[in-house]
């Protein structure tokens, strides 16, 4: 399972990416 | 200089506490004056989204970063780091110099230590591979994301052979600057843009500022 992109990525990519954390939602309506 | 406003000032600290003038924030930080002010329309909003307390809780900084009551535990470990004086909430000052770490003109040193901060969970000054797969896990699970173990293990083990340099297992703070220096979309994230433009953002400071001729 995983595709092929999701597995070249290095963990902190991963993180990254499954958190979908960005602060700008802070600024954003 | 502006003159000081102590009644509004002082208001402002029984209203919201923890609350520092806000040129005594600009000093230590990279905003200016007017900038503080405009943050503190934002902090207002966001610290009475739930408990109109003057403080922002864990449940509003979730609310505010994804207009949901989502459970994060990426958000958790960054209001964590936000909540300096770890009460369990953040105050203005907390939320002013935490952003700052943000700002676009703070250097990358201080970038790059609060990153490391945020992926080493209990503090050891290592980013521990259990560390990682922990946080890895929680957030695959929480974004229904499927990976079997032995990829996730894999992909372990690749990212440690790459930035654990003298591959003790763990990651210290200068194989975190030099594994980030090679990967620097991992620091995208330590930069908002917003923070340049936040005077425009929140234009109503003016009508509340605390600080003549700004």
């Amino acid at each position: 399972p995983g595709d092929k992109s999701t597995r070249q990525m290095n963990a902190f990519q991963l993180i990254g990416m499954a958190s979908s954390l960005d602060l700008s939602g802070f600024f954003e309506e | 200089m502006g003159c000081f406003h102590s009644t509004a000032t002082a208001r402002a600290r029984r209203r919201y506490p923890g609350y520092d003038h806000p040129m005594q924030l600009a000093s230590q930080t990279a905003f200016s004056v007017s900038e503080v002010e405009a943050l503190f329309e934002l902090f207002k909003t966001i610290s009475g989204s739930v408990v109109d307390d003057g403080l922002i809780s864990k449940e509003e900084f979730q609310l505010a970063l994804f207009k949901s009551k989502m459970d994060n535990i990426f958000a958790n470990r960054i209001f964590d780091l936000f909540d300096v004086k770890k009460r369990g909430v953040i105050d203005f000052a907390d939320f002013v110099q935490a952003l700052n770490v943000f700002h676009p003109s703070v250097p990358m040193e201080e970038k790059i230590d609060f990153s490391f901060k945020l992926y080493d969970m209990d503090n050891t000054g290592f980013i521990e591979r259990k560390e990682v797969k922990q946080m890895l896990i929680a957030l695959l699970s929480e974004s229904g994301m499927r990976l079997s173990d032995e990829t996730i293990e894999s992909i372990l083990d690749k990212t440690f052979s790459d930035a654990d340099v003298n591959q003790d297992g763990k990651i210290d703070r200068a194989e975190w600057e030099n594994f980030v220096s090679r990967n620097p979309s991992l620091m995208k994230i330590m930069t908002l843009p917003y923070l340049k433009d936040i005077t425009t953002t929140f234009p109503s400071f003016v009508f509340n500022s605390k600080v003549d001729d700004i």
